[in-house]
């Protein structure tokens, strides 16, 4: 069991480094296997520094470098172990429009190179427009949901009423 | 195995059948606040074995069954079906020869979850180790809820070693 | 400390559901002390129930739904006792579209009516279109900070350094 | 009290001299992701009395100090000047007389903060009853920071008293 999170440890950390600097367009940050002597009971560190700053804690990241960072771990787990579905629930609200941008690049990459099928709720367009395909979630009875397909055009007609 | 098609009839706010098929590459789940996409979320991860309440969301794990607006009453049903296709043979033994599996689960107020696959009465344990073997389940960190990432940054260390653990 | 704690939970209270049902276009809500015998220990418990929805624990509301609940229990206790300067930092990020107009209105509707100053960050199109003046925050050299006055125009051109 | 210019130099990433001028009505402040507009709030709440390095996101307090860029060193000095207009005559009975008020707050690496009022060396405790009794101050329920929202909802129903306390 020692071997395997070693193993999976080494497997997520280049990921995670690989994915940071795509998410940032460069920078540079790892992760570290703390405290405990068996690895077993060890914790998680992340180290990340943004371009052209100096690598710092994880708190005097700001709340999107932050997201960024954890999006980076994510990703670097789901790579080392992909799923056959990827669920993602307005991860990326706190980001701005580049970064959506480079958020989508991603999601649309790993979507076309793996067999994995990808859901992604957000309220972002610029989201909306990467995504192959658009279900929207109604209520016109009041508490009661209601999926319907969208097409495109669709889309603004359903912000319309959102 | 892949993942086609979610059924949901009686779960949450999705009190009449719903159908949201799953394709190849990205789709876009939208709409106004409180309209019911997180819902679709938990129903994913509740017919694939989930057993605490509290990720649903709910005190009781009979939070998950409609429970009424205004102008409907409640039900005392839900269930949720979750058609996999299995054309790369994946599937523990007693299913492998199939090409489709529909894993299903249904939970009545006051008398707890029922699980099959196929028509046929299982135990959530193997509905569990199904998704297990596929890189996938309850658990999987493929599931981002909403929320998720923020509390990935709060967590402690130690906290975060779950991780690790599901990527083996 | 008593009489006056409860004097002003029963201000909070009124301010609350009043601007629960502006936040949510209907609904109800309320607050209650909890627990102690002694108001000094007690908890503040939230009750909410949006519009055609059962009365439930704040848990089982959407992402959306809480955010805008919590910005009706901020609001309560600023207008029980106003102050000179209110800062909000990215608190529209959860709402959908049709929320960020009803958050806009009921700022715009304090800032009109008393001396309070506001400052708000965003990242939202709608709200930036709706504050009097823009400031911009840019990084041109790698971990320096930067202001600039922007005028909207000048908006499109930053976001697009976004 | 009207709060009317906030300056700071070598607070965070602001090495520069910089000045936020805060009009009546709505002012936006907008930009990418790690510009630092949080680190204005910061500024902000700094000036008025902060005494906890945590919510300032660092170790200790000297992590508001500029800590440097690849091309740049690190400073050893930080300050915020806060511009106040008094015409409506509610500062403290030493400063009363002035119409406008200017609250200065100063870090020396490894040396501590010092503040001061119109050029007047004063204590903490001093700033921190100014602003208290103008419903403002470093704990001030009118900052909300980001993330706050989220805590409020998370946060036990005790640990949500303190909004009432504030508002009394
Ligand atoms: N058992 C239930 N019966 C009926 N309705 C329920 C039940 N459980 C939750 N709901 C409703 O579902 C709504 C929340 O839905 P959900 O969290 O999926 O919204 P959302 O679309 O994700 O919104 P957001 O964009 O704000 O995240 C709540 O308003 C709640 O009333
Ligand atoms: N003492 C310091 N010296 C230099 N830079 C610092 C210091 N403390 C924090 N920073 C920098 O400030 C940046 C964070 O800024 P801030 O949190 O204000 O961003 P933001 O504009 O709010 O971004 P977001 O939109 O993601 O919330 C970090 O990247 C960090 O490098
Ligand atoms: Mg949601
Ligand atoms: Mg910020």
């Amino acid at each position: 069991a020692r071997e395997r999170l070693l193993a999976s440890f080494q497997t997520v950390n280049t990921h995670f480094q690989q994915l940071f600097v795509k998410m940032f367009g460069g920078g540079r940050a790892h992760l570290e296997l703390t405290e405990a002597e068996d690895p077993l009971e060890a914790g998680l560190e992340i180290f990340a520094s943004p371009p052209g700053k100096r690598l710092q804690i994880l708190t005097l990241l700001s709340g999107g470098e932050q997201a960024l960072t954890a999006l980076s771990l994510l990703f670097g787990v789901f790579l080392t172990n992909p799923a056959p579905i990827c669920v993602l629930d307005e991860v990326d609200a706190p980001l701005d429009e580049a970064n959506v941008g480079r958020f989508c690049d991603l999601v649309q990459d790993m979507a076309a190179s793996r067999r994995t099928r990808f859901l992604v709720i957000t309220h972002h367009r610029l989201t909306m427009a990467r995504t192959d395909r658009l279900f929207g979630v109604t209520m016109s009875e009041q508490g009661v949901s209601q999926l319907v397909s969208v097409d495109l055009r669709g889309a603004e007609a359903l912000r319309a009423i959102g | 195995l892949d993942f086609v098609k979610l059924r949901l009839v009686g779960f949450k706010s999705f009190v009449e059948n719903t159908e949201l098929v799953i394709e190849p590459g990205m789709t876009g789940v939208v709409g106004p606040n409180g309209c019911g996409k997180s819902n679709l979320v938990e129903a994913l991860r509740w017919v694939m074995g989930e057993t605490s309440a509290k990720r649903m969301r709910g005190d009781g794990m009979d939070d998950v069954i409609f429970g009424g607006t205004s102008r409907r009453p409640a039900r005392n049903l839900a269930e949720v079906t979750l058609s996999l296709d299995n054309s790369s043979r994946t599937a523990p033994a007693g299913f492998n020869d199939n090409n489709d599996l529909e894993i299903t689960r249904r939970i009545e107020r006051g008398a707890g979850s029922e699980y099959r696959i196929n028509g046929k009465t299982v135990r959530a344990r193997d509905v569990q180790l199904l998704f297990a073997d596929n890189a996938s389940g309850a658990n999987s960190p493929a599931l981002v809820s909403q929320g998720q990432v923020g509390a990935l940054i709060r967590a402690k260390p130690q906290d975060r070693r779950q991780l690790l653990e599901e990527a083996a």
